[in-house]
């Protein structure tokens, strides 16, 4: 319930007339940012708790632990503070999380009391992703760059290079859906150089170490 | 240096050798829509008198002059099964996504605007316009705070004889949700994703106002120029504008209906989360 104020007093003040044209002082704009950011970030706890109740225990276990919350009012559930992250960067193609992680699942919640469907875009480092359903039904997942002048932005600090795109159907009305993307290696030789830094080529040994693994790599492939 | 086509089974966009897009192609019949961007000066008045205070804040009053911002843009085009987009770069600092996903049949606009440059001391109000041959009378709509839509009608006020001194402001209303425009055969309606101010200052044109930066205070009260900045240079906006485009049509589903549900779809739109599954194999997530 504390959350939950939060973010309804945010609303309340926002209803000032100043806070819905943007005709407010500049230093009263950002303290209305930092208002809504704070109440968001708290009710976040909140939407992980209701979705935690409807996930697998053992799914809960294996997650890492998240976090974010104002410290005045930490999560009155500890045990359930796990995944289930925001981004609320996407608008800048940024996402620290789906960026720089090889697995990750994207769940969304359909607020409409209709089902429906989205084209998801997820900021990634670039490579090739696999994005599964709960059926193990492969989703076709497109991989477009992120426009230059996006990436040129002088105070984005992102990894993110290109977005992941895939259409999300079949969204249950007041239900939600989740997905499971990997990073799919294509070859033993995209593994190595993936997992370890690169091996300087010094002396025939290693010639042939790696001759042994790019000819692994084909086969693997 | 070639006319570059992207589409879905639904529609065809066209952009033209200088980089703006040009015409439309649905069920085999192609129209014109052509969207570019344009600005406007801000005024610079005295504060002292009502009518004549500077662009701010509060006020949107061009000094009479619109600019273009470029007559050729840059363009990257990226196709694949799911999504086909044009990058468009108009200058250094308005770009925009153009794209079509294959089974929408709407045009999804994602335009980036800024730092606003006002080396030159002169304040920019930048809009996105989109043009059609649509006979539209000087007639159009825009919503209601995302409810019903109310019919604006250029130069004119419903319950007095109006003669309008600025004519570009005073055809300004707000956007919440939706405008639109339309004549016996077509229709063209632009949702938006934030309250931007927007008009159709000639027949068969919407436009809608996307970023602002202005260098003098109002004199409204907020004792401050309009001028906002994050790390020392003008603010960066990025925003999107979802066209819907076609043949005016009385059978369901109407093109407004079909508006409607997706102005549902995108003003409410789904919550995303992320979870990071460490070293979960997907069976045991499944």
């Amino acid at each position: 319930e504390p959350h939950l104020n939060m973010l309804r007093e945010a609303m309340g003040v926002m209803q000032h007339h100043d806070a819905i044209t943007g005709t407010e002082k500049q230093h009263v704009a950002n303290d209305y940012a930092r208002m809504l950011n704070r109440a968001m970030r708290a009710c976040g706890a909140n939407t992980k708790v209701a979705l935690n109740q409807i996930v697998d225990p053992k799914y809960k276990r294996s997650l890492r632990s998240g976090g974010g919350l104002p410290a005045e009012h930490p999560t009155p559930y500890p045990e359930y503070t796990f995944g289930f992250e925001s981004c609320h960067l996407l608008n800048v193609s940024k996402c620290e999380l789906t960026e720089s992680k090889d697995s990750f699942t994207v769940t969304l919640y359909n607020p409409l009391a209709h089902a429906g469907h989205e084209y998801v875009r997820v900021p990634v480092s670039g490579g090739r992703y696999i994005v599964r359903d709960y059926r193990n039904v492969e989703v076709a997942a497109q991989l477009v760059p992120i426009p230059e002048s996006v990436l040129n932005l002088s105070y984005r600090f992102s990894n993110a290079t290109s977005e992941l795109v895939f259409l999300a159907n079949e969204l249950p009305p007041l239900g939600f859906k989740s997905y499971f993307v990997t990073r799919a290696i294509d070859s033993l030789d995209d593994f190595l150089h993936e997992s370890s830094p690169p091996v300087p080529v010094t002396s025939p040994k290693v010639d042939q170490a790696r001759a042994k693994q790019q000819a692994a790599a084909q086969q693997w492939h | 240096s070639e006319e570059v086509t992207i589409g879905n089974k639904y529609l065809n966009v066209s952009f033209d050798t200088s980089g703006f897009l040009s015409s439309i192609t649905i069920d085999g019949v192609t129209n014109r829509l052509r969207q570019t961007f344009v600005y406007y000066e801000g005024a610079l008045g005295n504060n002292e008198e009502f009518q004549n205070r500077s662009s701010g804040a509060y006020i949107f009053r061009p000094n009479g002059t619109e600019k273009t911002v470029t007559e050729n843009v840059q363009l990257k085009v990226v196709k694949g099964p799911t999504v086909q987009e044009v990058h468009q770069v108009f200058n250094e600092w308005i770009s925009q996504v153009v794209r079509v996903y294959a089974d929408e049949s709407h045009i999804e606009f994602e335009w980036m605007v800024g730092p606003i440059p006002v080396g030159d001391g002169v304040g920019k109000e930048i809009v996105s316009r989109f043009y059609t041959a649509a006979q539209s009378g000087g007639v159009f709509w825009t919503d209601a705070n995302g409810r019903e839509m109310i019919k604006r009608v250029r130069n004119h006020r419903d319950t007095w004889n109006v003669d309008l001194m600025e004519k570009i402001s005073g055809n300004y209303y707000p956007v919440t949700a939706k405008i639109a425009l339309e004549d016996e055969n077509l229709r063209l309606a632009v949702l938006n994703d934030r309250a931007q101010g927007g008009s159709s200052l000639e027949d068969g044109a919407l436009e809608l106002m996307v970023h602002r930066r202005l260098l003098h205070d109002d004199a409204f009260g907020v004792e401050e120029a309009l001028n906002e900045k994050a790390f020392g240079k003008g603010l960066v906006a990025r925003g999107k504008h979802w066209v819907v485009f076609g043949a005016k049509k009385p059978t369901s589903p109407t093109p407004e209906a079909r508006e409607r549900f997706l102005q549902n779809r995108m003003l409410l739109p789904n919550w995303l989360f992320f979870s990071d599954v460490g070293e979960v194999r997907y069976e045991d997530w499944q």
